[in-house]
């Protein structure tokens, strides 16, 4: 069924937290460099979703934030752990 | 493994239990940590020295929230635990989010401390996360049956790249070891007590043969059943996993699922309502809820109501409407009330007499969206549940998008 909307910002927050702690997400407004690409968060779910063998789309759709719910370990899932 | 692949420049490495969680006896904390450290041991030149003061290679904690470093936990879920490269300091330290319930076996209240600590010791020794499903090195908590519990390959291949396989490579299963006395140190190699060689039928891959294609037309199924939306279909040691949620076809090993189970089964049947399914293998059966095997298990299947001359079943199927199981041995089937947990009177009857066009022997059976589909060598008979009545026939592997 569609989701709520305040249930979808709730979602958002939790899915751009869930890139920062595993997929090295820097929000926008923080960094002193923009990036070159307006889409970054789209490039990171379509990271984690390539990582989980989840279908590519780079869009927050239920299966990949059912996967970000899962209970997992705290290291990042890519490389620039440091 | 991680940026510029740390890993220990020596081969006894230390570690040290800091302190425990309420959740388990101390006991059971320090036979967890030691059997993980095993795994890893038993497939690599490490060996694992556990001190009781100063500082250890590997200093593991319990700890909550905010705990010292930049990795503050998050309360029950989510995140369960991490540890750290290898390296001086913190490098190689594994801290368990004490926010979580530490369990012993694998329940689903809990999250398996062996199964959490073989993980992040994993990491405690320089492997990254994996993305192969059913690796230990997978990011995501899957709960398992830790009975015997193996590493999947791609961790074992990890783990050599850094450090090489053991001295003495032990080609039979390692026994899951007693827990140690102070400071004796986990031995690579095999105890001596080890049971006479036997060859295992599934331990060497060299002798398990290859999975057939999954478009082979003449691919047979040794069983095949539901299992929470998805379908399994079992041939030897093989698993052809079908979701509804991924496209593709999945291809698993049993023993990544239930490492204690034995391949090659000849029934299985979900009873959706109780998250249960029963697996058949020659007189006996068992009974898994998700990957967990319930105790008491196997049984013999004359539990069921099967006369002793029965000493296998071909397949069987479970009705989700009347709550009846149907078990097909030869031409004949049976019918098991599960609400009664009793074969019901006047059976065992002919399948062809109340299934029309199925005059055969069936070697796996499975039922979804009101249809019964009974497979036969490359043949399956889609049958209306209602009436038993033939609707039509396909190759056996039409689900895999041939």
């Amino acid at each position: 069924f569609p989701v709520v909307p305040e249930k979808e910002k709730e979602d958002m927050e939790f899915a751009k937290k869930y890139l920062e702690n595993f997929y090295d997400f820097k929000e926008e407004k923080h960094s002193l460099f923009r990036s070159k690409n307006p889409n970054h968060m789209s490039d990171k779910i379509r990271e984690m979703q390539s990582f989980f063998g989840l279908e590519v789309t780079g869009e927050l759709n239920h299966k990949t934030l059912d996967m970000m719910k899962q209970p997992r370990c705290g290291i990042p899932d890519i490389r620039s752990y440091s | 493994t991680f940026p510029h692949s740390p890993r220990w420049q020596k081969e006894d490495v230390t570690y040290r239990i800091l302190n425990y969680t309420p959740d388990m006896l101390e006991a059971d904390v320090d036979e967890a940590i030691a059997k993980a450290l095993q795994l890893w041991s038993s497939v690599t030149p490490l060996k694992f020295i556990r001190i009781y003061s100063g500082q250890a290679d590997i200093m593991i904690s319990f700890a909550a929230g905010f705990h010292g470093d930049f990795y503050s936990f998050d309360g029950p879920g989510g995140t369960l635990a991490h540890a750290y490269a290898p390296s001086s300091g913190i490098g190689g330290d594994a801290h368990f989010d004490e926010d979580e319930n530490w369990t012993k076996f694998t329940t689903y209240t809990g999250y398996n401390l062996f199964l959490v600590a073989a993980h992040e010791l994993g990491h405690s020794l320089g492997l990254g996360h994996s993305n192969v499903f059913g690796a230990l090195m997978y990011p995501i908590y899957m709960a398992r049956d830790t009975r015997d519990y193996r590493l999947h390959q791609d961790d074992i291949d990890g783990i050599q790249a850094l450090y090489g396989p053991p001295r003495e490579s032990p080609v039979f299963p390692t026994r899951a070891f007693p827990p140690q006395k102070p400071t004796e140190t986990i031995p690579a190699e095999t105890p001596t007590e080890m049971p006479p060689w036997e060859e295992p039928t599934v331990m060497t891959p060299s002798k398990t043969p290859m999975r057939p294609e999954d478009c082979d037309p003449h691919l047979t199924f040794d069983a095949i059943t539901t299992l929470r939306g998805e379908t399994l279909f079992f041939k030897g040691s093989y698993v052809w996993r079908k979701s509804p949620y991924f496209s593709g076809i999945e291809h698993d090993t049993i023993s990544s699922f239930w490492p204690s189970l034995a391949a090659g089964f000849d029934a299985a049947y979900e009873v959706d309502k109780k998250d249960r399914v029963l697996f058949f293998k020659d007189d006996q059966y068992w009974a898994v809820s998700g990957y967990s095997i319930e105790r008491s298990f196997p049984k013999p299947i004359q539990d069921l109501g099967f006369p002793p001359s029965v000493r296998k079943i071909d397949a069987a199927v479970h009705d989700q409407n009347t709550k009846k199981t149907y078990l097909f041995v030869g031409n004949k089937y049976w019918s098991f009330n599960e609400n009664t947990q009793s074969m019901e009177r006047g059976y065992p009857r002919k399948i062809a007499a109340d299934f029309h066009g199925i005059g055969h022997t069936v070697d796996a059976a499975f039922q979804k969206n009101g249809h019964f589909y009974f497979f036969h060598g490359s043949k399956q008979y889609e049958v209306d549940i209602k009436n038993k009545k033939l609707i039509r026939t396909k190759k056996s592997n039409s689900w895999f998008n041939c």
